[in-house]
């Protein structure tokens, strides 16, 4: 197999056959140009270690396809021999199923729904944290953590099904080691000057302080929104209360931001289906 | 019925042939037996040698493949071909000049995926359906 077709081309690209080469490539990917992706701060907070380990399971899943279409072909050749192998799949993924949303430490892959989503998937995104100053405390003295996302960079034809928003807590000590924390987040429905926000509650989760790891939230119906409505999109609030209501710091609970660690940044993942068959462009 | 008409081997080939190539040195063989026969062949797509590492995170190129090859009288049983392609054959040998021979492309397809920063060095992992050659046929 490895004979050389006479018309194969051995030599170094010119500059204008490599431009027409990176234009033919780019559009089988479906991009108008090359990104040109600035500041590598920007890049650490996009989640990339969490996405490349959900490229390394697709990539899993492709490889088990192929084994599994060629297996099928042996298993029914095989069939005569009367010894055909199980055609069954394993987990896809590799995911451990956890059952609750409250994770491991390892980095953020185990929800079950998860693997559904990354199946059905033509495309997931992990979006930057636009907010660049933490005011971590409301007019009417409430500790909290804004986020913002920009929705507006979806492909065309994309529609989501599913997305998350996930933020890594450490285990926190001291005075609070024993308590029962509610974290809860909110979509900001208005901004005023002088007053908190008008906020909109989208899921809460209550944790022990001791305890340390991902927090997933379902924020589906909220990203479906900003995409149909992306001047409605004022972000997200996050806030760590007592179970009798009093706001918390969000260091002394533990909530990691964005002076965390690259693998423990706080980001939105987001999972779509193309909604359309996309054709490239005919050239 | 085709019989006599021969193609000029080196009009044919139209491609800068190595002066020892094989055709050459092998005489009067049959030249379309000489032709390869419908295959995959390799071509490798390096984003790397594309320059573009600051944006790709993975991979770091992926193995495109392309088909080609003869499919040529008599379609025998490794040049995967499909009825349609056998049936075309036989109207070849009848009306070589109006009907083509069946051509070499692809049988079945693989999806890829690949992982890059956007404009905004948001994370896109993209997956390519139907993107990679996994076996070609005569058509």
């Amino acid at each position: 197999d490895n004979h050389v077709h006479s018309s194969f081309i051995y030599r170094r690209l010119r500059n204008h056959e490599r431009r027409e080469i990176q234009r033919e490539i780019l559009s089988i990917l479906g991009l108008p140009h090359r990104p040109k992706p600035f500041s590598p701060a920007k890049q650490a907070s996009s989640a990339p270690l969490f996405m490349l380990d959900l490229y390394n399971a697709m990539a899993t899943e492709e490889a088990e396809e192929d084994a599994l279409l060629e297996d099928t072909g042996k298993a029914i050749s095989m069939n005569s021999l009367g010894n055909s192998r199980k055609s069954q799949h394993s987990a896809p993924y590799g995911y451990s199923r956890a059952p609750v949303a409250w994770t491991s430490q390892s980095p953020p892959l185990a929800t079950s729904h998860d693997a559904n989503f990354l199946n059905d998937a033509d495309m997931v995104m992990s979006f930057v944290n636009l907010v660049e100053r933490d005011r971590d405390f409301s007019h009417q003295r409430r500790h909290y953590k804004e986020f913002r996302f920009d929705l507006t960079q979806i492909p065309d034809g994309e529609a989501v099904t599913a997305a998350e928003f996930r933020i890594y807590k450490d285990h926190s000590h001291g005075r609070y080691e024993n308590v029962t924390l509610k974290v809860s987040i909110y979509q900001v429905i208005k901004e005023y000057q002088n007053r908190d926000a008008e906020t909109f509650l989208l899921d809460s989760k209550k944790i022990r302080a001791s305890d340390g790891g991902w927090l997933v939230f379902d924020i589906t119906a909220t990203s479906n929104h900003w995409v149909l409505n992306p001047q409605q999109n004022m972000g997200l609030q996050l806030c760590v209360e007592t179970m009798d209501g009093r706001s918390i710091n969000m260091k002394s609970a533990g909530i990691i931001g964005r002076s965390g660690p690259q693998s423990k940044q706080p980001f939105l993942v987001a999972f779509f289906k193309a909604s359309e068959v996309l054709l490239r462009s005919v050239r | 019925a085709t019989g006599g008409k021969r193609k000029n081997p080196t009009r044919n080939k139209g491609r800068s042939q190595p002066k020892t190539s094989q055709a050459s040195r092998i005489g009067d063989q049959n030249i379309s037996e000489q032709k390869q026969a419908c295959k995959k062949h390799e071509l490798y797509v390096s984003f790397r040698e594309l320059g573009w590492q600051d944006w790709i995170i993975a991979p770091e190129g992926y193995a495109a493949f392309y088909c080609d090859g003869e499919c040529s009288f008599p379609l025998n049983a490794h040049m995967n071909a499909t009825n349609h392609a056998i049936v075309q054959t036989l109207v070849h040998l009848m009306f070589p000049d109006n009907v083509p021979k069946p051509c070499c492309a692809p049988t079945k397809l693989n999806a890829i995926s690949v992982l890059y920063f956007d404009d905004s060095s948001n994370v896109i992992l993209k997956k390519y359906r139907n993107m990679v050659v996994r076996s070609c046929g005569c058509h």
